[in-house]
């Protein structure tokens, strides 16, 4: 599903730029539960930008379902992303002033779902992540780890083959934590989603099933997580 | 320090109105070192909004050093708010277009503190919490553990006497956060810095001396923590 090689990522010019990544190549098969950890610092949300398509490499290649995605334009991302990919960003990034039920309902929008489903689909899916009785919040209405849970939901709208989410339980107590690992594996194991997750957290990455190391812009292991 | 008595805090009118605080009492000493726990949602950051004079309570009492808070006016509420606390939110609240010095000179420049002794102890504080080379970042050029660390170096500018912080690990690697609960024990032992935190980690909460735990709006547990 996803073939990196030699990818890097450089930002800003001349004697104050930051190499983010250095070269990292990975590849991830459809069906995969891949847990990133690595240091403060270390290119693991660089990394996922990239592979949400979300921003260009600096060098590298990227191939997502056998197609090369480093040369696209903006717009031609943004049809693949669209399409392919469930993205939670470790920001959140929910729309303000906007609901929990309408900022989960935009994906669909933009995929042209029809507003009955749109509704009944948005609420369901925020039913799973246990916020019922939140549907009409905003975000400035809703503590940190209910944010996280409608940024988690959205992603999920358009059942999307790769689920990406960057430290998605961060802000969730451990009986939250364990609600949305649990729904991750059941679309992993029953609707074939690949995914990948970003976590500090060991108990979390014990959930997936191999776990790759960033340090300094570089991958430095990549071994199967002990099955718990 | 502290002597809260029966706060309350109500979110909105009538029907869709959200009590988040439904009775809490609770007194804090000089020097203490405390940590808050409890599931999503059950009211932890407002409480401790309120404390931190962000924000009013709905009823109850709440007094700081001995003074009566909750009738204070906005700009009263800023005046004890700049001398006697630091804050650390759960959602970071940097400037964005400012760097990360400047994100920490911000309090001290309030406080009217001198332009070369503003700038020498923000990098200072910043070399504390590991950002010697990232001073000259702005939020959007840091990683989400980096602009978390701004947020702490930020709350310890003023060296106030009480240390407020909101889940201040949330994004951060276990290296880095035993760095960052390594200098607020530092800052309690040996400045008498009292020093409130709260997490959903059980190993961030073994630091402190003592764990109070918050569910639909009321403390439900008070004990000490188990010394480490
Ligand atoms: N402005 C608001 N309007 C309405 N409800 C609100 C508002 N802010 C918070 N709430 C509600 O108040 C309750 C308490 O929120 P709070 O942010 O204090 O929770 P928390 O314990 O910090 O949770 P978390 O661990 O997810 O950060 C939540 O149920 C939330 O939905
Ligand atoms: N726009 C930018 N301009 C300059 N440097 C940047 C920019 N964005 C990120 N960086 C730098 O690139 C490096 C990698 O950042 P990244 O966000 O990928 O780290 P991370 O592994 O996700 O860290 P965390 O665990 O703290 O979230 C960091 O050192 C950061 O300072
Ligand atoms: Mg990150
Ligand atoms: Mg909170």
């Amino acid at each position: 599903l996803i073939e990196v090689k030699d990818m890097t990522k450089v930002y800003g010019e001349g004697p104050a730029s930051v190499q983010a990544l250095k070269g990292v190549s990975l590849t991830i098969r459809r069906g995969e539960f891949l847990a990133i950890m690595g240091p403060s610092g270390s290119g693991k949300s660089t990394f996922m930008h990239l592979l949400g398509c979300l921003d260009h490499p600096s060098s590298g290649s990227y191939r997502l379902a056998g197609q090369e995605v480093s040369g696209l334009t903006r717009d031609q991302l943004a049809m693949v992303r669209g399409r392919q990919i469930g993205f939670v960003f470790q920001s959140f990034n929910l729309l303000s002033r906007t609901s929990a039920r309408e900022n989960v309902e935009l994906p669909m929008l933009y995929a042209g779902v029809a507003r009955e489903a749109r509704d009944a689909r948005a609420r369901s899916i925020l039913e799973q992540v246990g916020l019922a009785e939140r549907m009409d919040h905003k975000p400035n209405e809703l503590s940190g780890g209910q944010q996280q849970r409608v940024a988690i939901a959205r992603a999920l709208a358009n059942e999307a083959p790769l689920l990406m989410a960057d430290e998605p339980t961060g802000n969730l107590d451990s009986a939250s934590s364990v609600e949305i690992m649990t729904l991750f594996q059941h679309l992993n194991r029953e609707n074939g989603i690949t995914v990948v997750v970003v976590t500090h957290a060991n108990e979390i990455a014990a959930w997936s099933g191999r776990i790759v190391t960033f340090r300094d812009g570089l991958i430095v292991d990549d071994r199967p997580a002990k099955e718990g």
